[in-house]
């Protein structure tokens, strides 16, 4: 009867020098906060797709993270959100991909592995059936954030694409250290 | 990127990722999140896992699958997979991330070639953890 969550909220140029003691409190608190939302969920006698999903919403709400909220831009300025689950009892699986209206993806990806024969949906087609079946929607500006645009605008128009978590470096310089895919 | 592993009291594992991708992506690209076997995968019989880092690097490998494939197959441990995949497959190809899992012993295990990956685990046993850098 033994249960467990782990949780990431991203990797990248992550050094304790990199971050004020307020930052690194504000991630400490949220991390813990999506530990305990789906630890809750087990304690209580809950499934682990239910666990998954509560720890991921609470990281998708908060604009620390890059997914929901806090997603990163494209070049174009806009966000396009991606999110999958999987159970691994019966290896159903579920998945969206390039979604901008959708408050929360990873309850789109539940929707497409609960309630169609699919396993990933991409764009308005995803969208569309998010809307069907009731989960939230947003206009694309409720994913804003004047940090991530400033990340953007930091190296639009080069062909850099640096990881998580540099928006809130009190430096900048790791950009260049970067591989970039 | 942010994801979750988790396992139940009847012993079911489950695994999510959400990310909003890569700053200054082109339009229309999709990473290795959404890619069932490339950044997130499920399976009772070995584990859950789930990854973040440069998401063409992790499809090109099928990154959870091959951690799962060689935790199944070649019997290594979580950790020695976790290495594998990261440093030796991964790395040289020049990808970054990290990956974490939760084996079916409801062992939970993380690894990263960044300089760092936010990361915490909850245990029934009372453990937990909340890490943010090396």
């Amino acid at each position: 009867n033994s249960f467990a969550i782990v949780i990431h909220g991203g990797a990248g140029g992550i050094k304790r020098e990199y971050f004020t003691q307020e930052q690194q409190d504000a991630y400490a608190e949220k991390l813990q906060e999506a530990l305990d939302a789906g630890y809750a969920i087990l304690e209580k006698g809950g499934i682990s797709l239910d666990a998954v999903q509560a720890a991921i919403n609470v990281m998708e709400d908060s604009p620390l993270f890059n997914a929901g909220k806090g997603a990163v831009y494209n070049s174009e300025g806009n966000q396009e959100m991606d999110a999958a689950i999987m159970d691994g009892k019966t290896l159903n699986a579920g998945a969206v991909a390039g979604v901008n209206h959708i408050k929360n993806p990873i309850l789109a990806a539940r929707m497409v592995m609960d309630s169609s024969e699919h396993v990933m949906l991409s764009g308005k087609g995803a969208e569309i059936l998010a809307k069907k079946f009731g989960i939230e929607m947003v206009d694309s500006s409720y994913f804003f954030t004047e940090k991530r645009l400033n990340q953007l605008r930091e190296i639009q128009g080069k062909e850099k694409t640096p990881l998580d978590h540099t928006a809130y470096l009190i430096k900048n310089e790791l950009i260049d250290d970067h591989k970039f895919g | 990127t942010v994801g979750a592993v988790a396992i139940d009291k009847s012993g079911n594992i489950a695994a999510g990722t959400s990310t909003g991708g890569m700053t200054n992506k082109k339009y229309g690209r999709i990473g290795d999140v959404p890619i069932i076997g490339a950044g997130t995968y499920a399976n009772n019989l070995t584990c859950g896992i789930s990854c973040t880092g440069t998401g063409e690097y992790f499809m090109r490998t099928v990154a959870a699958h091959e951690v799962s494939s060689l935790i199944k197959y070649k019997k290594l441990s979580p950790k020695e997979a976790l290495h594998e995949v990261l440093f030796n497959q991964i790395g040289p190809l020049g990808g970054e991330g990290g990956i974490i899992l939760l084996d079916k012993n409801g062992d939970i295990f993380w690894d990263f070639n960044s300089t760092g990956m936010f990361r915490g685990f909850k245990k029934s046993s009372g453990e937990t953890k909340v890490e943010m850098f090396e």
